[in-house]
């Protein structure tokens, strides 16, 4: 463990509480795209399977847990509670399109042909693209809540956290897993226009508006 | 210390 992936998780963690804390005072999902957290909720449950049965830390055991148990939390809150509020005609975004290039490209290039490995690799590139349905609602809706926005930051930095960790594994000669250096390199590349306009805009107090 | 495929990182 290092600073880096420390606040990597911690940050990650900070968005999914920023998230659910969002719907759960305003009792609203209004421009959070259900697509995006159905995709996590497959993300942590591909790559978590093995929580029972390799124990790496007690740390990594509670998040994983955790990261388990509020992304379940914000789907029920959106799906179900307050399901109402849950804005379907602008989170169109097609998943079909990420989910099935996501397990084709997860039984190519893997790094060990067992169920384990390519579950833990399909959710390493199914996470990588899982953001694109929330960033294409906020661009379609045209603007998003200075919350959401911060959600946003938040989850986006926490990749961007984990390219630093492993370069600082890097130097140490410790032992680094390309596939997801790459997918992480792509999904911090995702937010690269969002950062720009949170830090150019958001952070002067200004609504975020995407580019339609 | 790890052996090859178990994935430390969350």
């Amino acid at each position: 463990m290092n600073i880096f992936r420390l606040l990597g998780d911690l940050s990650h963690l900070l968005a999914i509480i920023i998230l659910l804390l969002k719907i759960w005072n305003s009792r609203s999902c209004a421009g959070i795209s259900g697509r995006s957290q159905f995709l996590f909720a497959i993300v942590f449950t591909a790559r978590y399977l093995d929580l029972f049965f390799t124990f790496i830390s007690l740390y990594n055991t509670v998040m994983k847990i955790v990261f388990l148990a509020t992304s379940y939390g914000t789907l029920y809150l959106m799906y179900i509670k307050f399901k109402a509020t849950y804005d379907s005609n602008h989170d169109t975004f097609r998943i079909e399109f990420l989910i099935l290039p996501a397990i084709a490209l997860a039984l190519l290039i893997n790094e060990e042909f067992t169920v384990i490995e390519i579950l833990w690799t399909f959710s390493i590139y199914l996470e990588s693209v899982a953001i694109l349905p929330q960033l294409f609602m906020v661009s379609k809706t045209g603007e998003a809540e200075s919350i959401t926005s911060h959600y946003l930051f938040a989850l986006g930095s926490y990749r961007a956290l984990y390219i630093l960790n492993w370069i600082y594994r890097w130097f140490l000669t410790e032992k680094l897993n390309a596939i997801a250096i790459v997918a992480g390199i792509v999904q911090t590349i995702l937010y690269c226009d969002f950062f720009y306009l949170y830090l150019t805009k958001v952070l002067k107090g200004k609504k975020l508006q995407l580019p339609a | 210390q790890y052996e090859q495929h178990e994935h430390d990182e969350l």
